[in-house]
Parts: structure tokens; C-alpha cells; sequence
């Protein structure tokens, strides 16, 4: 059992995580006060919840085909060493990683049951399955009464669900992250998981549709993942996939952008995710804030003001900042922009003016740019320094809607 | 403390937050047997301010009121200390 109260993370684990990435699981009956459809719905988006985090992937398969995790209802004695005591008390337990009954989860078939419903409203399913599935991957209680792993029951929005910080660091002390794991070139690239598009919060009732979207805020590769960037949402296509997977809110990988971005660049030499909002910037090494971000633009010489689309260009290692409303762009060296700087994005000949977003690395390679406005898009040769072709479909060629 | 605290109190609310540290984790199961030594006395008030730390509560040592009221929650049946 590891206690890591040094470093303030109050998640505890336990010693053997699973030690694969496919893990099966069965929902062998369901509770009358949700019915079958939303049982799943809670326990199925409550697997989501985790995989969005790491590099796992939960396969629903039926009981008959003796899965790692099988979950079901019951009351009372149910043939394991704990009796559920009807209302309150006990809600649910689970078993930790293991074989045979390990992982195993079970819920109190006397409990009042309910789904998105509200605080004070019954325990509600899913919040309870994310928790209890927090055990069947490993995790024990955590003191940190913020986290869903803290042992009482406690009502999170879950329309808009975001798991809290300290599950998040527990359960990448368990498997890692999907940066850590893309990028561990000493062992063979673990395939993210790859089904189970992740939603870590059950959307809410609007959120913002991705093919619906007249324009976007910020697009651009990391850690060779499409990101695409509106409001407080993003939308992720990973690695050989042709769909995206979202809405996600941007804050559940990097919780200090719960408001949204305006640019955003990857620089794989430096190994830096850097995004713009507003006047301010914010430096990142994958999910992990670097110091003494955020800071103002000014810090790298630019004037006041946001910052439209950037964009890094793996040709001569140099990052463009374009503002888009005044048509002109920077080039960004070492610390900061370059002297002669604004010049007019006419440069960039046939690039739209005010682009909402800009990025390269398509597939790992950069000889093109592609300048999004609207839902529109450019595509610019880095060779010949020109743009071979003009507002195409975005929404056609790169969401397959 | 955990004498006073007891007297308090009636014993099937004592009962009560005894069984709910032994089921958690925070005194061992033999706890609960009758004719425990005095000494034992003093873990059970050890045990429940570390129940209370865990819990995010004043750590007194007491079965104080937002500690019974805390235990009566519904909750996640593993215990919160796996030896």
C-alpha cells in the first residue's frame, strides 16, 4: 500500500494493479429502479471515466465468458465475506485487481438508485460505479474528501463530471498516462485504448455537437493525437483512428484551461505543449504544468492581445503566432519573437487572413500547413511556400461526419 | 476522553461506531471481544482520530457528534485502511 502524502497526493494504492491492458467486464443483472438500459449506461460511462486516463481498455462481455471484472446487484448475503444491510450503510464494495473474484464489483440491490437525478436525490449509479471501479482497478480510499475515492458517499455533477485530481494522479501511479506510455520509447508503443472512446464526463444535456460546429478555437496535433479545441470542450482522434472521440473537457487533461483556449502548439523537441488564452500562456510537459506558467505574452515580446493560431514548423524549428483579425504573424525563436516582427500573413500567400487555427504534423510529417477558418481549410506546402489548396471542407476531409 | 465520551453516550451508538472502526480497518477484529484490557481503551480513542483524520474531521479522539454523524453516512463497504 503506497501513502504519497509528501508530494500532497492523498491517493492510496495497492500493490498489483492488472497487469494487462484488455480488461473484460460483464454487467450480469441490473437494479428495477434504473432498468437495463441505464444500469449499463452508469456502470458502462463509469469504465470511460477511467480509460480516458490511462491506457486501458474495458471490453463488456457476457458472464458466460468469465470477464476479469463481472458486476452485478444483490442483497443481503451475497456469497462473498461482506452482507449488504439494506438502505444507507453499506452502498457497494468491490475486490482488488487479482483473478477469480478479484475486481469483482457488487452494489446493494436495496439502495435508492438513481441517474443524474441531482444531489440529494438517492445514490446516484454512475458516481458510485466510478468509485467502485477506482478499487477494481486498484485504488484504496483516499483521505482527500474532493476525491471520488473518498469512502463516503458524496453527490458530483455528474452531467459534467470531471474526475477530480487525486483519482486522476492515483490511477496514473497505477498505469501510467498516455503520454508517459506514448512516448516510453523503450518499450513497444502501447496501443492506447482504443475502443472505448472516452468520455470522462456524461455530456451535458447540449454540449456542443463536433459536426455542428461553425468553427473551432484551436486544432493541432500532440503527441500525434488530432486535438480540436471550442469553448471548454475538446476532441481527440487518436492514433490510427479516423473518428474523434469527445466532448471532453479540456480541464480533465489540463485543469487550469477550464475556460476554454485560443492557440495552441506542440514542440516535440522541447518537449512542450504550449496554449494561448487571452494574454496568457501556459507551458505544459504533457498534463504536467511547467513553472512559472501561466505568464503573459509580453514574457516572449509580444504585444497585448490573444494569439489566434500557432503553429511549430519541424523545417527550421521555429513557431508562427498569427492574430488573425489584423492579418499579421510572428515567428517565434528561442524565448521569444523574432526582431522585424509582425509582418503581414500576405506572406503566407493565399492563407486565409484571420485564421481561427493553424497546425502541421499530419501523420508525423510536417511538410504541410493547414490554416482552419471557419470550418473551412488551407492547406500551405512548407517547401515551395505556397498554398496549394483553398477552403476545403473541414468538416468533409477531417471529421468524416 | 474515551470513558467521558462514552458515558455520553448510549451504548448502541457506541456499539454502533465501535463495529464501524473494526469493519474499516481502523482496530483489529479481536477489538470487539468483551473484557479488553483498559489499554485497549486507548486505541479505540486512537483509532477513532485517525478515523477522524481520514474523514477530514477534528481529530478528538471522541465519539463526538459530526464523527457519529459521518459514520451514519452511506458509504463504499472496503475498508479505508487495508493492513
Amino acid at each position: 500500500v503506497k501513502t504519497n502524502l509528501k508530494r500532497k497526493k492523498r491517493y492510496v494504492t495497492v500493490g498489483s494493479p492488472w497487469q494487462k491492458q484488455l480488461i473484460t467486464y460483464s454487467i450480469n443483472n441490473f437494479t428495477p429502479k434504473l432498468g437495463k438500459k441505464l444500469t449499463h449506461e452508469a456502470i458502462d460511462n463509469a469504465f470511460k471515466v477511467w480509460s480516458s486516463f490511462v491506457p486501458l481498455q474495458f471490453d463488456k462481455v457476457d458472464a458466460s465468458q468469465n470477464p476479469d471484472i463481472v458486476t452485478f446487484f444483490a442483497e443481503g448475503f451475497h456469497n462473498d465475506n461482506t452482507n449488504f444491510d439494506g438502505v444507507g450503510g453499506y452502498l457497494a464494495h468491490a475486490f482488488y485487481p487479482g483473478s477469480g473474484i478479484g475486481g469483482d464489483t457488487h452494489f446493494d440491490g436495496a439502495e435508492p438508485w438513481t441517474l443524474h437525478q441531482g444531489p440529494n436525490k438517492g445514490n446516484d449509479l454512475f458516481l458510485v460505479a466510478v468509485h467502485e471501479l477506482g478499487h477494481a482497478l486498484g485504488l484504496q480510499h483516499s483521505p482527500d474528501v474532493k476525491a471520488i475515492m473518498a469512502p463516503v458517499y458524496k453527490y458530483h455533477d455528474t452531467k459534467n463530471f470531471v474526475l477530480p485530481q487525486d483519482d486522476i494522479l492515483g490511477i496514473q501511479s497505477l498505469y501510467g498516462n498516455f503520454w508517459f506510455k506514448l512516448f516510453d520509447s523503450t518499450k513497444p508503443p502501447r496501443r492506447p485504448a482504443a475502443t472505448q472512446p472516452t468520455i470522462s464526463s456524461i455530456p451535458e444535456p447540449s454540449p456542443p455537437k463536433l459536426c455542428e460546429l461553425s468553427n473551432y478555437d484551436a486544432i493541432s496535433f500532440l503527441r500525434k493525437e488530432l486535438y480540436i479545441f471550442k469553448g471548454k470542450y475538446m476532441w481527440r482522434r487518436k492514433r490510427g483512428k479516423t473518428s474523434f472521440s469527445g466532448p471532453l473537457m479540456i480541464s480533465s487533461f489540463w485543469p487550469q484551461l477550464k475556460n476554454g483556449v485560443d492557440a495552441v502548439y506542440e514542440n516535440p523537441t522541447s518537449n512542450k505543449i504550449v496554449f494561448f488564452k487571452d494574454h496568457l500562456f501556459w507551458e505544459f510537459r504533457g498534463t504536467e504544468l511547467l513553472p512559472q506558467s501561466p505568464r503573459h505574452v509580453r514574457h516572449i515580446g509580444m504585444q497585448n492581445g490573444k494569439v489566434d493560431a500557432a503553429v511549430w514548423w519541424q523545417r527550421n524549428g521555429k513557431t508562427y503566432f498569427f492574430k488573425g483579425n489584423c492579418g499579421y504573424y510572428w515567428r517565434y525563436g528561442v524565448g521569444r519573437v523574432e526582431e522585424d516582427y509582425p509582418r503581414s500573413i500576405s506572406v503566407w500567400n493565399g492563407a486565409p487572413a484571420n485564421v481561427d487555427a493553424a497546425f502541421s504534423g499530419v501523420d508525423g510529417s510536417h511538410n504541410f500547413t493547414y490554416f482552419v477558418k471557419g470550418n473551412k481549410y488551407w492547406v500551405f506546402n512548407n517547401w515551395e511556400i505556397k498554398t496549394v489548396k483553398t477552403s476545403l471542407s473541414f468538416v468533409d476531409d477531417w471529421l468524416k461526419c | 476522553n474515551h470513558v467521558k465520551s462514552r458515558t455520553k453516550r448510549d451504548s448502541a451508538e457506541i456499539g454502533f461506531a465501535e463495529s464501524y472502526l473494526v469493519n474499516y480497518g481502523y482496530v483489529p477484529p479481536d477489538s470487539l471481544q468483551s473484557g479488553r484490557a483498559n489499554a485497549e481503551l486507548h486505541s479505540w480513542s486512537k483509532a477513532l482520530a485517525e478515523m477522524q483524520k481520514f474523514h477530514g474531521l477534528p481529530q478528538t479522539g471522541e465519539f463526538d457528534d459530526a464523527t457519529i454523524e459521518i459514520m451514519k453516512k452511506p458509504r463504499c463497504a472496503n475498508p479505508d485502511k487495508v493492513s
